[in-house]
């Protein structure tokens, strides 16, 4: 289960 | 990692150097917007809250440093060092019209309803119309110095890469990150009547960029 989107862009 | 977002990062940083080396060299901030910097310095204030919870790599952190502390150098600048240069009274563009859909928009559409998500969605649409204020202002005087129309060119230069950057990743790990694309391409939109503007008058040498 996600917890969060990760960003992994600026 | 690839070349466009790499590309597309470097023009983003060398836009920002322009700003504020000009502003600091030229000890003014005349023609400069100064909402638009406080606009900037909010999205990646709330874009890069991970900052200390979510290692990605030294480039990743790094490069987030350095885009806040040189955000808030230039709004510093601007509205403490050299208030009295600003122009505020051409420098009038409701921000209120830009922050309540946007603040409206990442409550409804986000890829999930937490705080750091809500926040990060709210920097992805905010920065793409963060840049409105400072085409309105030019609008208004109806000229640019040719070292303010190069930060906007590399500005709108980096959105522009991030998108070669997303059809790249869409193809070689079917990475899609469907709201900072959408975003992202309006983004470039607002920037295509610039950069009209741009290469039929400031690359043919001229000192100013003149609104027709």
């Amino acid at each position: 289960w996600q917890s969060r989107t990760l960003h992994d862009e600026l | 990692m690839n070349v466009f977002r790499l590309a597309g990062d470097v023009s983003h940083l060398v836009a920002i150097i322009i700003l504020l080396v000009k502003i600091w060299r030229s000890k003014s901030c005349a023609g400069i917007s100064g909402k638009s910097q406080v606009l900037f310095a909010l999205v990646f204030t709330t874009r890069y809250l991970d900052l200390f919870t979510v290692f990605i790599s030294a480039y990743n952190t790094i490069m987030k440093v350095v885009f806040l502390a040189m955000s808030y150098a230039t709004v510093y600048l601007i509205y403490m060092r050299f208030r009295n240069m600003y122009d505020s009274e051409n420098d009038t563009f409701r921000v209120e019209f830009l922050l309540v859909p946007v603040i409206g928009l990442s409550f409804l559409e986000n890829y999930a309803f937490t705080p750091l998500e809500i926040l990060w969605t709210f920097s992805i649409f905010l920065e793409a119309v963060a840049i409105m204020p400072q085409l309105f202002m030019i609008t208004k005087t109806g000229e640019a110095e040719s070292i303010t129309t190069h930060y906007l060119f590399f500005l709108g230069l980096y959105r522009a890469l991030y998108i070669a950057n997303w059809v790249w990743r869409y193809h070689t790990e079917e990475f899609f990150d469907q709201i900072a694309v959408v975003s992202g391409v309006v983004q470039t939109i607002f920037y295509c009547d610039f950069f009209y503007l741009y290469v039929t008058r400031v690359l043919r040498g001229k000192a100013k960029m003149i609104l027709p």
